[in-house]
């Protein structure tokens, strides 16, 4: 398990 | 990073700068929404909560912290420093329109069930509506300053220059963020309005007026 989606962006 | 989403940065630091010049040059926070202000520091206190637990860059970090603290100094000179000028009276949009279907939204979409991810999908929805009671001023009083609009335009702008750098995202790193993309689609979209206007009007030189 862990974020599909690392967030990145602002 | 790409020079779509720098430059959208760039767009939001300026948004910001703009807004705090107009405040401060005239002694005023007329026209400006406290609701829409406040859910902006509401929206990036939810999202950066990761300032904590994540690092992704200098870059990232300075942003973060510089968004936080410029949007709590705004609601400052609103509320604390210009408070005469600012008239609740017309910036009448309820918030818990907005806030109560985010919160929901969030429940539904989002990445991970922990508070981090929940505030972090809360904070996505939230900010793509949080312009609203901005814009349901604008459209109430019909006129708005110039440097205002540039204001918005700035913010909007932003929003705009995020979409290119989703797709172009897609096609160098096949990095997609459904939630972001959607809530930004929509958030671009309640600026077209006001863009229609902003560009037709006051790059011409005229005030910034809706049609009765």
């Amino acid at each position: 398990e862990g974020n599909p989606v690392h967030h990145d962006e602002l | 990073m790409n020079i779509f989403r720098f430059f959208g940065d760039l767009s939001h630091l300026a948004s910001i700068f703009i807004l705090i010049h107009k405040i401060t040059t005239t002694r005023s926070c007329r026209g400006i929404s406290f609701k829409t202000q406040a859910l902006y520091v509401t929206v990036f206190v939810t999202r950066y909560l990761d300032l904590f637990t994540s690092y992704v860059s200098l870059y990232n970090t300075v942003m973060k912290i510089f968004f936080i603290a410029s949007s709590c100094y705004i609601l400052y000179l609103m509320r604390v420093r210009y408070r005469p000028t600012n008239d609740p009276s017309i910036d009448t949009f309820r918030l818990e329109y907005l806030v109560g279907p985010c919160v929901v939204l969030a429940l539904i979409f989002n990445y991970g069930y922990n508070p981090t991810e929940l505030l972090w999908s809360f904070s996505i929805f939230l900010e793509s509506v949080a312009i609203l009671p901005q814009l349901f001023m604008l459209q109430r009083t019909g006129e708005a300053e110039t440097i205002t609009t540039h204001y918005l335009a700035a913010l909007g702008a932003y929003r705009a220059l995020y979409i290119p750098n989703w797709i172009y995202r897609y096609f160098s790193e096949g990095y997609v963020d459904p939630i972001s993309v959607t809530a930004g689609l929509v958030q671009t979209g309640l600026y077209l309005d006001f863009f229609y206007v902003y560009f037709t009007k006051v790059l011409q030189g005229q005030k910034f007026e809706l049609p009765a």
